[in-house]
C-alpha cells in the first residue's frame, strides 16, 4: 500500500487546495522552517486515523482546521484525501478521505462510501501502516529514543515489534 | 501476547546488532531486558561501543552517536515489520556528512522495497532524492507546494544562492 | 535580590521584543510572569506571534521556529549581561539555510564586542567564521585538532567531496 | 576576559596534549559526530571551575579523566590549562589551570601558583563569564528552553540574568 496522491484543505496552514503527486522513488520534502512541512506528514497520520490530537501537536482536533492569518479569515472545515496504490493485490486503488467541521462533525470515507472511523482503522491493522509500526517518524522522535527511561524504552518497542 | 513480544524482542534484538554494525561501520551494540528475570515488566536499554572507543554509558556517547544509535534502532523495527511507506522527519538534525552519508546508503538500500519521504534541511540528504517537494508560505501564513525533480530542484537553487539548500 | 532579579526581568522583556522582530524579520513576542500578582514565585512564559501567523501557543510553532524562539531568547541574556567571550555548541541543527544566515547575522554584529566560538555541522555558519578548528578522532579512539583558515578549509573540502563540509 | 590558548591533556578524548590558539575573530569547530567538539567545550568549562559533572555530561568527576581506547590504557590525570587576555584593563594575562588524578586529588592554579577552587571562582564572578550568565552555550540549551516549563524557564532567566 504506497502513497500516490495527497489532496489537502482547509488543514493547519494549508488553507488553499494542494495536491501532491507521489513518486515511488526516495522523495524528500525541503522549504523553510515554519512553511508546512510537518504538517504535510500531520496530514497523512490525520487522514489515515489518528485520534490522538498530541501526536498531531494540537491541543483540541478542532485545531487542525485552518484558524486564519493576517490576510484570511479561519475556515470551517478541513479535509484530506489519500490515494494508495495497491499494485501487488488485484485490488485497486484506496481513496481514503476524512472531513472535520468546526462545530466538531466529522466525516469518513473510503472509496467515495461513507464509513466510520473504526473501517478506516482496521484497514490498516496488520499492514505495518499507520500507528502499527513505524511507518511515520515524527520530528523528535529521535529524541524520544535518546531520552527514554527503561520503561519509555520499553513501550516504544512493544509499540514497534 | 507477551510470548509473542519476547519473540519478536529476540528477533529484534539480532537485527539491532548488525544494523548498528553497519551503520557506525564496527563497534558492537545491544538492546537488553533491564531484568531479565521478569521479562513482563522488565524496562529495556541499550549498550553501545562505537568503533575504537570502550564500551561507554549512553550519556557519554556524542549528540551525533546518540542520534546514530536511534536510528539504527528505527531501522531495526523497519526491518523487523516492514512497511510499504516510511515518512521520516528531521532525522539527519545532529549527523554530520560522513554519518548523512551512511544514513542516506541505508535507506536506498531499502529503497525498492519501501516508498520513503523524507523532511530534511541537509544537502547530502536532498541529493539522493529523486523527486523534491519544495514548501513555502508566502508572508500571508498560507502553506504552498511545488514539485521538481532533483535536477531542476538542484539548478534553481544553484542560480539562487551558489548551491545552497 | 528579588527586586534586583524584577528590574533585570523588565529590561530582558524589552530586549527580548526586539530581538525576536529582528530575527524574525517581524511578528510579536513577549517573555511575562505567569502570575503577574505573585512575582516572587511566578513562573515565566512566552507567547509569540511568528510575521504574517496568527498568535498560537509555543506548541503550534514548527521546530525551527522553537529553536529561533530559544535563539531570540539567548541572545537576550547575552545582550543584558555581556561576556567577553561566548561559546555556542550546535544551536543551528534544526535551522534552514535562510534562518541560519539571520542568526550569523546576528552575531557578526556582535562579533565586535564578543568573541564567539561556534560548533557545527552547517555550511553557512563555518562560511562566516574566519578560523575553523577541525576535530578528528582517527579509529583509536584519541582527539587530536587542527586550525586552519576559513579558506584553507574551505579548499581542504572542496577536494575531498565537492563543496561538502 | 577573552579566550587566547587551551591547552589539554588527558581530558575525556584528548588523550595526548594538545594546543589551540584561538583568534578573536568569530571561529566554528567542525569535524565528524563523536570526535570531540563538544569535550573541548567541556574542557573550558572544567577548567573555569564547573563543579557539576552532570553538566560535563559524567556521572562522576573522575569520568572527565581519559578512560582509555583499544590500543591506550587509561590515564592517571586529566589537565587543562586556558590563558585569558585581559587587554582592555592593565593587568597582564591570566592562566587558570585545573588537574584532577585518578585517586580524586586536585590541583588549581593561577598564573603558576596554587590556589583553591574558591579562588578561580571568584574571579569570574560578576565578570558574566561562567556559570553567572551564558557565556556557554550546551549542545541541548536550545532543547531546555523550548521544553521548559513555566517554573523551568522561570529558572533560566534567573540564571541569566
Ligand atoms: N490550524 C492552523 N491554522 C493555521 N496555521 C497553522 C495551524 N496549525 C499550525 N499552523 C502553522 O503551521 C506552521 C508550522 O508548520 P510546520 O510545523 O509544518 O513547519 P515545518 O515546515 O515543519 O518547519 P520546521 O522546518 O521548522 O520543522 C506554524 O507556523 C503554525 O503557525
Ligand atoms: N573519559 C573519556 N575517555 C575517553 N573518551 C571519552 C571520555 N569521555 C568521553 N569520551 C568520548 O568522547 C566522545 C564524545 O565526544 P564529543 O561529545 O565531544 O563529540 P562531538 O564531536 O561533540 O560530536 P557531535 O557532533 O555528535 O556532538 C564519545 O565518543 C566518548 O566515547
Ligand atoms: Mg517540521
Ligand atoms: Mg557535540
Amino acid at each position: 500500500m504506497y502513497l500516490k496522491e495527497l489532496e489537502i484543505k482547509g488543514f493547519k496552514s494549508f488553507a488553499d487546495y494542494t495536491k501532491l503527486t507521489f513518486s515511488t522513488e526516495i522523495s524528500a520534502i525541503v522549504g523553510p522552517n515554519g512553511s508546512g512541512k510537518s504538517n504535510i506528514i500531520d496530514a497523512i497520520r490525520w487522514v489515515l486515523g489518528e485520534q490522538s490530537s498530541k501526536s498531531l501537536r494540537s491541543r483540541r482536533m478542532n485545531d487542525v482546521i485552518f484558524s486564519g492569518a493576517d490576510n484570511r479569515s479561519a475556515m470551517g472545515f478541513s479535509e484530506v484525501n489519500l490515494l494508495l496504490g495497491r499494485d501487488k493485490s488485484d485490488k485497486g486503488d484506496l481513496l481514503i478521505t476524512r472531513r472535520l467541521f468546526k462545530d466538531g462533525e466529522s466525516e469518513y470515507k473510503i472509496n467515495q462510501k461513507k464509513v466510520k472511523l473504526k473501517d478506516i482503522l482496521s484497514l490498516f491493522m496488520d499492514t505495518g501502516v499507520g500507528k502499527n509500526g513505524y511507518s511515520i517518524i515524527s520530528q523528535g522522535g529521535i529524541d524520544s529514543i535518546v531520552n527514554a527511561s527503561p520503561s519509555d524504552l520499553r513501550e516504544i518497542v512493544e509499540e514497534a515489534v | 501476547i507477551e510470548a509473542q513480544f519476547a519473540e519478536k524482542f529476540e528477533i529484534l534484538q539480532t537485527i539491532f546488532k548488525r544494523t548498528f554494525k553497519t551503520l557506525f561501520e564496527g563497534g558492537y551494540a545491544e538492546i537488553n531486558y533491564e531484568t531479565p528475570e521478569d521479562v513482563l515488566n522488565s524496562g529495556v536499554h541499550i549498550i553501545a561501543r562505537p568503533p575504537g572507543k570502550n564500551l561507554t554509558h549512553l550519556n557519554l556517547l556524542s549528540g551525533g552517536e546518540k542520534s546514530m544509535l536511534a536510528i539504527s534502532l528505527l531501522f531495526s523495527f523497519i526491518e523487523l515489520n516492514p512497511s510499504p511507506f516510511c515518512i521520516i522527519d528531521e532525522i539527519d538534525a545532529s549527523l554530520d556528512d560522513n554519518n548523512i552519508d551512511r544514513f542516506t546508503d541505508y535507506l536506498l538500500h531499502f529503497s525498492q522495497e519501501t516508498q520513503f519521504l523524507l523532511i530534511t534541511h541537509r544537502r547530502n540528504t536532498v541529493e539522493v532524492c529523486k523527486k523534491i517537494y519544495g514548501v513555502s508560505m508566502a508572508q500571508n501564513g498560507i502553506s504552498q507546494v511545488i514539485s521538481l525533480d532533483l535536477e531542476e530542484y538542484m539548478k534553481s537553487r544553484g542560480e539562487e544562492d551558489g548551491i545552497a539548500i
